[in-house]
């Protein structure tokens, strides 16, 4: 866009190449492209976009879950999402992050399907300096959630990290299993799960506002974790997902380490989408 | 259910006797929506919708036999999906041939982004090359993610396929050695599964260049998530720049994602679809079909 006289078809052309390029929904992409377009002038398109992304995804703010009205220790988080979008991996680094709050933590390990799933999550635990609860491979993932909160609450834990299986939203009884996790850790501990957090591949295309969807309809997710934003793709999608499910990016995973994990920026965000 | 643009079709070419830039406006706008929401990258839309109109406007009357024997026009609708369908799988590439399986060493190279299906692939892989009369050996190469050795050991285990580990904590000198106990055995295959990476990773792009070396891939599969955005071109023109590719493998399109990032790689690197993956389970590897990615990107 620089040394642009006018907003003539042509760099209109290449701002839309620009907006769908960053995964953005298609709708998301269209109100974005008429911001562009009554911005006047090719230098203040930059500054408009950016300034209409932050305005998208700070609506979220302050949604219900965002601040969990908790009753007392344990806090329940439960971690959702995709196969190999980076649950597991997410739920280590949430561990080491609270624990150098003084935090103390305990992670489920309710993913009993996968191989080797059980053992990924114990060297992150180890990694984390947190206590792992695990069942038997093969075994009821709702029971390890239910063991896991019984813990917590028998320790006087403050937060418990459930890890649970991917799971593409077109199976329905990998859903209702999910379904099922959630309402037996809530009558453990009424108000239980306080945070679903479904972590998202930054380089998953439209099919994250779907994701969104029908997690958020088997779970209520309250907050998304965008992975593996250090690669190339923006995660430009999570734009969409807060103008047409509301929820909003708490935190973004920068890498593979144990401190690659950072809570979500998002000014720098839009800069980043946009630059 | 037919996808909006074929509706649109079929509302705006009815009776009518040819096609015409005006009464195909609308049917392509709306297929450009439909494919810009399967994640197909908006040059290939509009390329895509070029090729179309120009087959729809060059097109000859088609006869087709309806009922009672009478020679019927064919619905200028139905020329319409015909050709986007035409189109889209000439794109996607004719069925490429899938990996067959043949006695004899060599060595097959499972690359990709972190997270796509490497190694849950390479042990489909490896069964689909077993049920043919192979012994192939399922390389556990991925030396940095926790527990990933185990994890192609458990599925191994499960398809009572040999998984060769260790002997380093080198990737390149694990395959080397993998290669050599392959031989040793009379082996047949030898599927390498490496660690996820990305394609700006000078470091791990090095590692690959140096398992490469030490064992020779005869054939490179980029593992690609089908529910990729428009990155994908660039991440697959990324590895396709490093390492010669042979052929891809499409993953999770058990899932609802529309998978139009395939066509954009394909596209971008020119490079075979070569099996698609439906499903965790080790027998849910499915040779590719042009016909069937067609009709599902284009909804
Ligand atoms: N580069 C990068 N890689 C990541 C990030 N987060 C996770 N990964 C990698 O993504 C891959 C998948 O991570 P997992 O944590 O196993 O994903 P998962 O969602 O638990 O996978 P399933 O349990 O099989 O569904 C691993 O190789 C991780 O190291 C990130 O922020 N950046
Ligand atoms: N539903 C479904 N899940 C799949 C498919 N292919 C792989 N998976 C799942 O996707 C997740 C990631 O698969 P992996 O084989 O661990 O992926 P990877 O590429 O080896 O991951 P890294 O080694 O961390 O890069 C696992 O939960 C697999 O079971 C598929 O076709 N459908
Ligand atoms: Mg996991
Ligand atoms: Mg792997």
């Amino acid at each position: 866009l620089h040394g642009r006289r006018e907003l003539d078809a042509k760099t209109l052309d290449e701002i839309e190449n620009l907006l769908f390029g960053a995964d953005l929904g298609v709708r998301t992409a269209d109100d974005l492209l008429g911001i562009a377009r009554d911005a006047g002038s090719p230098d203040r398109v930059k500054e408009r976009l950016q300034a209409r992304a932050l305005e998208i995804l700070q609506a979220t703010e302050g949604e219900p879950g965002s601040d969990p009205e908790c009753g007392g220790p344990p806090r329940v988080v439960l971690v959702v999402g995709v196969n190999g979008s980076g649950k597991t991996t997410t739920v280590g680094r949430l561990a080491a992050l609270a624990r150098t709050r003084g935090e103390r933590v305990l992670i489920a390990a309710a993913d009993t399907f996968r191989a080797a799933a059980i053992d990924q999550l114990a060297v992150w635990a180890e990694r984390a300096g947190v206590e792992l609860v695990r069942g038997s491979p093969g075994g009821d993932p709702a029971a390890v959630a239910f063991d896991a909160v019984e813990a917590a609450l028998a320790r006087g834990v403050d937060l418990v990290l459930v890890d649970t299986a991917g799971r593409l939203q077109t199976h329905a009884g990998l859903m209702d299993e999910l379904t099922k996790i959630s309402r037996v850790i809530g009558r453990k501990l009424p108000g239980a799960p306080h945070e679903v957090l479904l972590v998202l591949d930054a380089n998953t295309g439209q099919n994250a506002i779907r994701q969104a969807h029908e997690f958020s309809r088997a779970v209520g997710v309250t907050g998304i974790v965008l992975a593996k934003l250090d690669g190339t793709a923006k995660g430009g999608v999570v734009l969409g997902i807060a103008q047409e499910v509301g929820i909003p990016v708490r935190f973004v995973g920068i890498g593979e380490g144990l401190r690659d994990l950072c809570e979500f920026d998002a000014e720098a965000f839009v800069r980043a989408l946009f630059a | 259910t037919l996808t909006r643009g074929f509706r649109e079709a079929r509302d705006r070419l009815r009776g009518v006797t040819s096609f015409s830039e005006d009464n195909l406006a609308e049917p392509l706008r709306e297929i450009r929506m439909s494919l810009l929401e399967a994640d197909v990258d908006l040059t290939e839309v509009r390329t895509f919708l070029d090729a179309v109109k120009q087959r729809c406007l060059g097109s000859e009357v088609a006869l087709r036999t309806g009922k009672r024997g009478k020679r019927q026009r064919v619905s200028l609708s139905d020329r319409f999906t015909k050709a986007c369908y035409e189109e889209l799988c000439q794109l996607l590439g004719a069925d490429a041939e899938e990996v067959a399986p043949r006695r004899g060493a060599r060595t097959l190279m499972l690359l990709g982004l972190q997270g796509t299906g490497k190694t849950s692939s390479a042990a489909k892989l490896a069964l689909h090359l077993k049920k043919g009369g192979e012994r192939p050996l399922l390389v556990a190469a991925d030396v940095h993610r926790p527990a990933a050795i185990e994890q192609l050991r458990v599925l191994g285990a499960e398809i009572e396929v040999e998984v060769f580990h260790g002997g380093s904590s080198d990737a390149a000198e694990v395959c080397r050695l993998a290669v050599a106990h392959a031989a040793e055995r009379g082996l047949d295959s030898v599927i390498l599964d490496t660690a996820g990476r990305l394609q700006i990773d000078e470091n791990l792009m090095d590692e690959l260049d140096r398992i490469a070396e030490a064992a020779p891939p005869d054939l490179s599969l980029l593992v690609c998530d089908a529910m990729m955005g428009r990155e994908a071109v660039n991440v697959a023109r990324g590895f396709a720049e490093r390492r010669r590719l042979d052929g891809l493998v499409l993953t999770k399109l058990d899932g609802d994602s529309r998978g139009g990032a395939a066509l954009a790689i394909r596209q971008a690197t020119g490079v075979p679809i070569r099996f698609i993956s439906v499903g965790e389970a080790p027998d849910r590897l499915e040779p590719f079909q042009a016909e069937g990615l067609a009709s599902r990107i284009l909804g």
